[in-house]
């Protein structure tokens, strides 16, 4: 079982 | 005041295809450079990144910065109504609330002008970080198409495996199976560079929205790397890319 991750936590606010 | 100039209708309607489907509203910025947009899906599991260089515009003036929130649906009914081949303008004030577009047609003949309001839009920008990718690989646009397509049929998610021997998308699910591999052609059409073998696993249905933007290029650029999102960067002719990243499936 595999889980989706959010793409905010691999690229950060500016 | 941003004054810019489209020769073909038709490839504004092929970028608003590309991102009506993931993104319903979003900023576009135009600076002198161009114009760009960046916005996350409603589930914040992937981000499109547009980028269109004045090279490629028939006109560009940009005198001063300008963002310019749109509703992509609007947007979609408002391209919809020109023809292809219309040369189209899109013009705003310095502090727009509307847009407008004028179209063209290619004698002359017929005019047709629009106003889009604008929406006042608070987006996050995110800073994507330059990666190292752990494979490249390039492809026809249409055989990406194809794949996603066929691989949605048989499970949620998508494995994505690079190796020096080719590139592996694989599906499983409760009607069975599904696995597709591609190598390095002779004939450059599949163009595959890997510095370490890699396997990561995505959610289909984005890849499957991602393919929208298979009628604005030929080929198609799929970027892997351990831990980061997937990147798929479509070029747009001589203006710049259309960039998709989704965050990968990871294990419990």
């Amino acid at each position: 079982n595999r889980t989706q991750t959010s793409i905010a936590s691999y690229f950060k606010k500016e | 005041m941003l004054e810019a100039r489209f020769g073909e209708t038709l490839l504004l309607k092929k970028i608003v295809d590309a991102l009506k489907e993931i993104i319903s509203q979003s900023t576009l910025d135009c600076t002198e450079t161009g114009m760009q947009l960046q916005s996350m899906d409603n589930s914040h599991v992937s981000l499109v990144a547009l980028s269109l260089q004045t090279e490629g515009f028939e006109k560009y003036r940009c005198d001063r910065n300008v963002s310019l929130g749109l509703d992509l649906k609007s947007l979609a009914k408002v391209v919809k109504s020109a023809s292809g081949d219309d040369a189209v303008t899109l013009t705003a004030a310095d502090k727009a609330d509307k847009l407008l577009l004028s179209f063209e047609s290619d004698n002359k003949s017929r005019t047709a002008d629009y106003e889009l309001k604008l929406l006042n839009l608070d987006q996050d920008h995110l800073g994507i970080p330059e990666t190292n990718y752990a494979c490249i690989v390039q492809m026809p646009s249409s055989e990406f198409a194809r794949i996603c397509r066929d691989m949605s049929m048989f499970s949620e998610s998508v494995v994505i495996s690079c190796t020096k021997q080719g590139i592996k998308f694989s599906a499983n699910g409760d009607m069975g199976s599904a696995n597709i591999k591609l190598s390095d052609t002779s004939k450059g059409d599949i163009t595959i560079d890997v510095d370490e073998p890699i396997t990561q696993s995505f959610a289909g249905r984005y890849l499957n929205t991602f393919t929208r933007a298979t009628p604005l290029s030929d080929r198609v650029k799929i970027c892997l790397a351990p831990d980061v999102p997937l990147l798929v960067e479509y070029p747009i002719e001589d203006y710049g890319y259309i960039r998709y990243y989704l965050a990968p499936k990871v294990d419990e």
